[in-house]
């Protein structure tokens, strides 16, 4: 038996709307820690990770460790079927190839829900080891989403570059080139304004800008964005979800040859 | 010309 309840459903909401364009079918697993999902794209080049920390949740029954496999389009279309203040629980009877979503209005006049059928997935799980990196950049997600969009009508990919003047975003395409350098940036009224850089060594790697496009549409979840580098290494774009937890999306370099 | 490496390259599977 799994119940899951979750106060602040929008939340659920806006994590579906922003891996759900990235990956088709995966996952959920669910035990005492929370409820958490690791998937990779169709080409297998960018991994999404999320954790919602059981902690976070109102209520959080899960009585055996549980994985639902879910297409996320599916699950995406019965949450927008919730209001944004609506309290979601999402529950499952064990054995069951069904789970379900309920919707609660705030005031408690309009129950709704939503039951989805379930799916086996086959997928592979990877092991992703704690490391440190060379460079880690902390800027507005706001911010970073206008870079991605704008360099992606310039050129298809992005070398990101980390020196101690700042982070520099550069492109090239055939009608030219540009280059957004941001520089570290903490005088600002509000710290999820500011630009912090942390940097060990220098780095510069290069990325598809398709798919820091895709992981930009989680910027709805939280006003920064953390971008971790090493060289030769995937980086990792993450975004912390209000005390509960975060989505981190790992994407391969592209390596010249 | 660069070449894109799938994910797996980096993490291994458990």
């Amino acid at each position: 038996m799994l119940e899951l309840r979750l106060v602040q459903g929008s939340l659920l909401k806006k994590v579906l709307e922003s891996i759900k364009e990235l990956v088709n079918d995966a996952n959920f697993d669910c035990s005492s820690t929370g409820f958490s999902l690791q998937a990779m794209d169709s080409s297998h080049v960018a991994l999404v990770a999320l954790l919602l920390r059981s902690e976070g949740f109102e209520h959080y029954r899960c009585d055996r460790n549980l994985s639902m496999g879910m297409n996320l389009n599916n699950m995406a279309k019965m949450l927008k079927c919730a209001g944004n203040d609506d309290i979601i629980t999402i529950k499952a009877d064990d054995g069951s190839d069904t789970v379900t979503f309920m919707f609660e209005s705030p005031t408690q006049d309009k129950i709704s829900d939503f039951e989805m059928k379930l799916m086996d997935i086959d997928s592979e799980h990877l092991g992703i080891p704690e490391a440190e990196y060379d460079a880690i950049v902390r800027m507005p997600s706001a911010e970073f989403a206008r870079i991605c969009k704008d360099l992606s009508s310039i050129g298809d990919t992005v070398v990101i570059s980390v020196t101690k003047e700042g982070v520099k975003f550069s492109t090239k395409g055939d009608i030219g080139a540009a280059n957004i350098v941001c520089r570290q940036n903490t005088t600002v009224d509000k710290p999820d304004d500011a630009t912090v850089i942390e940097m060990k060594e220098p780095v510069s790697l290069q990325f598809a800008l398709r798919y820091t496009n895709f992981f930009t549409k989680a910027t709805p979840l939280s006003s920064t964005v953390t971008i971790s580098l090493s060289n030769e290494l995937p980086v990792v774009v993450e975004y912390k979800i209000a005390e509960m937890g975060y989505v981190r999306f790992y994407l391969a370099p592209k390596i010249e040859e | 010309c660069s070449r894109q490496f799938p994910i797996s390259l980096y993490f291994a599977t458990t």
